[in-house]
């Protein structure tokens, strides 16, 4: 009954990162040979210090080694990968090649265990060593995401203490007969582990054996460990997979045969442990710096800090009046200098004191905007005029007088207007009338000439005139 | 070292292989 656990947190425990103490050696390799209930056993014992950027999971073969479900000796993937030390990682499918749990190789996740519970070890981005066991969210976390992680079975030390019982509870299948995860427990063999001891230091266990014959079991390793400061370990693959590489060369006696089982060679596995060079953390030092013998060393003078992610302008911090960027400090509008602790000179103003002031008559000039402040008895934009002041009353009286004056103007124009405009009617009808008149004397329609009567026998003088042009009907 | 590949003979496995753990 394999519950996958999704969501939630499970026991597990989280050592914080030591400050990188700078120890003369980074990585100490040490080869044993121990008793162990009168059978002598060999193997080493690896410290590193500053695990976030010494300690990497490698796919077989290198990246893309799981999706491709490949297989490789730890001496091919440790070699490509310029390990110093490297053995044998995470379980694995060996009729598929399967890695087997959860893989997290230099920051990239490469599969996941989906929430089935074993054992797993592994470094957060902020150096946060993590051992136990984790849900799948807890695994998949995005805050401060795990760059390395490997799956193991049984979780041998918890802070300190021996924690095999607790992890056949958490790690076996109860319905599947306990026989197999109990011999696996208990029958010696050869074993790798990996951990963490009390100073913050990486520890890889390697042991020389093979199944029932060599070799040591989890609660012998787990004694071991403790008495080597061990805090917290998980148990990796064993058997036939257990494998040492010293700068690329096998350096243990692995127990499978070769084809010709007179020799015994190195198993193909899957994942594997690898302990290198300091590498920057990131290893590109955020863009802002090279990676010289694992320090970053920044571009320019204001990136700074292990990571080359932090600005520093400088103890004045810009004086409070700019920003610090990849340039140096940018000052505000009104400010200058190369830490922005110089106000605008008069007669300049705005970004970088770029702008000159326009400000007139000894006005002064506001360095962040330019506008000018008047002095007594001027005004506009730049103070370039006089203000006039008038007494109160004569304002009055002068503003009345030129609002009187317009007002009479307008009058007097419309008086004379309306006075031209009636005489031209009076003069308009007078015309027309008296044209009409004239008219109407002539044009009253068509008249008849009517000689006056004969008076006394002698016509009217104007008859004698009538008569002559009695054929011209117009006469005046 | 000239070591081949190896017979893969000595198996050590938590959980025996006739059953892979099936999840539910």
């Amino acid at each position: 009954d394999c519950t996958r656990v999704r969501a939630g947190s499970r026991e597990h425990e989280s050592w914080p990162p030591t400050p990188a103490t700078p120890s003369p050696r980074g990585l100490a390799v040490r080869a044993f040979v121990s008793h162990f209930s009168d059978r002598a056993v060999a193997g080493h014992l690896t410290r590193a210090a500053e695990p976030l950027r010494t300690f990497s999971v490698l796919e077989p073969g290198g990246s893309g080694g799981c999706a491709s479900r490949r297989r490789a000796t730890v001496e091919e993937t440790a070699r490509a990968a310029g390990c110093s030390v490297a053995q044998n990682g995470g379980f694995f499918r060996m009729d598929t090649g399967e890695c087997l749990g959860n893989v997290v190789s230099d920051g990239r996740p490469v599969s996941s265990a989906g929430g089935l519970q074993n054992a797993q070890f592994g470094i957060r981005r902020d150096g946060t060593l993590v051992t136990g066991y984790l849900s799948e969210e807890e695994v998949l976390d995005t805050k401060n995401p795990f760059v390395q992680l490997l799956s193991g079975v049984v979780w041998l030390i918890r802070n300190g203490s021996v924690y095999i019982n607790e992890s056949q509870a958490a790690e076996c299948d109860e319905t599947q007969e306990t026989g197999s995860f109990s011999k696996f427990v208990n029958v010696m063999s050869a074993r790798t582990a990996v951990g963490h001891d009390r100073k913050g230091q990486l520890v890889f266990f390697h042991a020389d054996g093979q199944t029932e014959q060599r070799g040591i079991n989890l609660w012998e390793m787990a004694e071991f460990l403790l008495k080597q400061d061990v805090v917290n370990a998980i148990n990796l693959d064993g058997g036939g997979s257990a494998t040492f590489v010293l700068n690329g060369t096998l350096a243990s006696y692995p127990s499978d045969h070769c084809q010709d089982n007179m020799w015994r060679c190195p198993r193909r596995v899957s994942t594997v442990v690898c302990l290198h060079e300091p590498r920057c953390q990131p290893p590109d030092c955020s863009g802002h710096g090279t990676c010289v013998e694992g320090r970053c060393q920044c571009t320019g003078h204001f990136w700074q800090g292990a990571a080359c992610n932090k600005l520093d302008c400088g103890p004045s911090n810009c004086s409070q009046h700019g920003l610090c960027t990849e340039t140096g400090c940018r000052c505000e509008a009104g400010w200058t200098g190369s830490n922005c602790s110089e106000a605008c000179s008069n007669g300049s103003f705005g970004e970088d004191c770029a702008m000159r002031c326009q400000c007139q008559n000894g006005a002064a000039c506001d360095p962040v905007g330019g506008t000018c402040t008047c002095p007594p008895g001027f005004t506009g934009h730049t103070c370039e005029q006089v203000k006039q002041c008038f007494r109160p009353s004569e304002a009055t009286l002068r503003t009345g007088e030129l609002s009187l004056l317009t007002g009479t103007t307008w009058l007097a124009l419309t008086l004379a207007l309306v006075f031209l405009l009636l005489i031209s009617t009076v003069v308009n009808v007078s015309l027309l009338l008296g044209s009409r008149a004239e008219r109407s004397r002539h044009l009253d329609g068509a008249y008849v000439y009517h000689p006056l009567q004969e008076m006394n026998g002698e016509l009217l003088a104007g008859e004698k005139e009538q008569q002559g042009d009695a054929h011209n009907p117009f006469k005046d | 070292l000239g070591s081949g590949a190896s017979r893969d003979d000595d198996l050590l496995l938590p959980y025996s292989h006739a059953r892979a753990r099936f999840a539910r």
